[in-house]
């Protein structure tokens, strides 16, 4: 089924947000893989969080994402 | 800390402010900048020495999107600002989003709180996960000292102390949930959800998250003290009270009702009374029970007065509660007493205790 706009938008924020400070590579990558290393890198943002570590992008997830911040990434490269 | 444990390997550090916000007297920038400074030069031997020409270790700047350093900003919220780890050049610098409000106070985002925590950047801090930390990551207005001991031992782990160190008195880390002598300051229902107030820090249940989650009480209610003593729902009323000293405030969901804070006492409670314990609302009998040391107090909710009668004995009343209560909630008949690291699961209709657990057990530890 395509993916509701909804869904698609949040997606899109998360790969950014994961992009920006937790080294989520940028660029399109085989399906599966892209899938593999979205869910890690949610995880381990999910961990610095102490959220739920689940690799899912639920809402808690989301909600933080949204949240106003510093630009510094939480970890890996610093660009 | 960055990787390598980027650091300045010169004390004596300069930095210089290159352009000003519009939203701010230049004179409250200065003031912001260097009372942000002067926070990590309090715990080290550092010591930042203006510049108004040439290149400075720590240069800053207000500027929006691309400002520069291909790492833009993003327009009104989200990111506020970044800085760079010490080193040559573009180390050590220091940008604010000027497509945010900034202001002195709480209104919109306080650029000594932002400062403080990007200098910490500037200076080889990276960013903590402890949530009452002045580096973690996510921004909340907080007034009082900045640092929490997390930040001191981070800073200190790379310059040293102060060796003329002023008493500082650094905020305790975040309480940890599976500590076996964790003990509660209150507990209260709130539409479903169960919050767990504990020193700066409340915790929020809900049936489908496993995983508590942990904030700070004044990001999400900047009016409220730092530390609560007590709370309960009436879900009739769909009202939170929470009670800090003297003063109680009211919320509607997560929203401060108007009109509050208001005095305990408007409850009727004497003067001699300047704080509760704990307080928990008995749905079957509509009534607010109130814990103050020994004692106890009754409220009935539908007139709006305290029972004549009270206070009564905790331990004459509840049979097996011979001490004081931290926090209670009520759940289908059964009242949870809190008292240090033990909860007692009380039945309303036996009279009696008949389970003790850790009080961390309600946090899944």
């Amino acid at each position: 089924l395509p993916v509701p706009s909804g869904d698609k938008d949040n997606r899109l924020l998360a790969e950014k947000y994961l992009r920006r400070f937790y080294g989520f590579p940028a660029g399109l990558q085989g399906k599966q893989q892209a899938s593999g290393v979205f869910e890690t890198k949610i995880k381990e943002m999910q961990k610095f969080f102490k959220l739920e570590v689940t690799g899912n992008l639920d809402d808690n997830t989301l909600e933080l994402m949204k949240l106003a911040r510093c630009g510094v990434p939480d970890i890996g490269e610093y660009n | 800390h960055f990787p390598r444990h980027l650091k300045w390997q010169n004390n004596n550090v300069t930095f210089r402010i290159l352009n000003y916000t519009p939203d701010l007297k230049k004179s409250d920038v200065d003031r912001a900048i260097r009372s942000a400074l002067n926070v990590w030069s309090d715990v080290t031997p550092l010591t930042f020495k203006k510049l108004h020409k040439g290149n400075a270790d720590i240069m800053i700047s207000f500027g929006s999107k691309e400002h520069g350093d291909y790492n833009p900003f993003d327009g009104p919220n989200g990111l506020l600002a970044h800085a760079y780890p010490p080193g040559q050049g573009i180390g050590g610098d220091t940008h604010f989003d000027e497509d945010e409000h900034w202001t002195k106070d709480s209104s919109a985002y306080n650029l000594f709180v932002v400062a403080a925590h990007e200098l910490g950047h500037a200076l080889g801090m990276s960013h903590s996960t402890d949530v009452g930390a002045l580096m973690y990551p996510i921004y909340s207005y907080t007034t009082g000292y900045p640092l929490s001991e997390d930040d001191i031992e981070g800073i200190q782990a790379l310059y040293g102390p102060n060796p003329n160190s002023k008493k500082v008195k650094p905020r305790p880390d975040a309480p940890n949930k599976c500590d076996p002598t964790l003990s509660f300051d209150a507990a209260t229902e709130l539409r479903g959800e169960t919050i767990i107030f504990k020193d700066r820090f409340y915790w929020r249940l809900h049936p489908q998250m496993p995983e508590p989650e942990q904030t700070l009480i004044k990001s999400t209610w900047p009016s409220i003290p730092n530390r609560v003593d007590a709370a309960y729902e009436n879900p009739e009323k769909d009202r939170v009270i929470i009670f800090s000293g003297i003063r109680m405030w009211a919320l509607n969901g997560y929203d401060l009702v108007d009109g509050y804070p208001k005095y305990i006492h408007k409850l009727g409670l004497p003067k001699t009374i300047r704080k509760i314990d704990a307080a928990v609302y008995i749905r079957d009998t509509g009534k607010t029970l109130l814990f103050t040391d020994e004692d106890y107090w009754s409220y009935d909710e539908a007139t709006g007065t305290m029972d004549k009668g009270y206070p009564r004995s905790i331990e004459d009343d509840f049979p097996g509660m011979d001490d004081e209560v931290d926090a209670a909630v009520y759940h289908y008949g059964y009242l949870y007493f809190f008292h240090e690291h033990m909860q007692y699961e009380y039945s309303y209709n036996s009279r009696k205790v008949i389970r003790i657990m850790r009080t961390n057990s309600i946090l899944n530890c």
